[in-house]
């Protein structure tokens, strides 16, 4: 494993854990998305099957089960904590999952590595892990001030995210036959979502103002 | 390291 892998999955695991403690230590999921959260589980029952199948690592099984239990945990605060769950504001997270997950069915069934039932939902996995983060971007949008903690948690994510794409340069570079284009291509389409927010998050932080998006 | 596979990834 490189170091830019390494540094993406502990970014990753750093996003989780800001926002458990978040929602834990203050008991109030405000600007957080349900949805997103819910396409998060999803994502990583689909793609995470294989711990049933193969045995990659055991630092690769430990972590698969981290990112299972934490975005499980995280649905389950915001859905039936009976005090997280009062800050939940359902009118304002009104993505719906529906237009997400269909076209990603469609998709994974067009494209995949191969037609079999683990192949169909890794692809799946991969799309809608591209896109999960929407209804989350548009609920910040709407949302006046972003507390620093969810603002962090997106920004974790987009790092997580940009390292996995220079860990994917230096891998096509350092192994043989290491070509996969659906992992790259809806990798790539996840990152760029992030660089809208981006821009806004080095503004307030350069300004050293609240980061608030433009609507 | 596993070559040739992105399926060790997360």
């Amino acid at each position: 494993m490189n170091i830019f892998r390494l540094a993406g999955d502990m970014t990753h695991l750093a996003s989780v854990l800001v926002l458990l403690l978040k929602i834990h230590t203050i008991k109030s999921c405000a600007g957080v998305s349900l949805k997103t959260q819910e396409l998060y589980a999803i994502v990583f029952t689909t793609r995470y099957l294989d711990i049933f199948t193969d045995f990659i690592s055991l630092y690769n099984t430990f972590m698969k089960l981290i990112f299972l239990g934490s975005s499980y945990s995280i649905v389950w605060y915001i859905r039936r904590h009976k005090i997280v769950r009062r800050s939940y504001d359902k009118n304002q997270d009104t993505f719906r999952h529906v237009f997400l997950i269909l076209p990603c069915i469609v998709l994974a069934l067009l494209i995949n590595e191969k037609l079999t039932f683990k192949e169909v939902l890794w692809a799946f996995s991969l799309y809608l892990e591209a896109v999960a983060i929407l209804p989350q971007l548009v609920l910040l949008q709407r949302t006046k001030n972003i507390d620093n903690l969810t603002g962090q948690y997106v920004f974790l994510l987009g790092v997580y995210r940009a390292l996995y794409i220079v860990n994917w340069i230096y891998r096509y570079f350092t192994e043989t036959h290491f070509v996969h284009w659906i992992t790259w291509i809806s990798g790539l389409v996840q990152t760029l979502l992030y660089a809208d927010f981006f821009y806004y998050y080095f503004q307030s932080w350069k300004t050293n103002q609240k980061l608030q998006l433009p609507a | 390291e596993e070559q040739g596979s992105g399926k060790d990834e997360l």
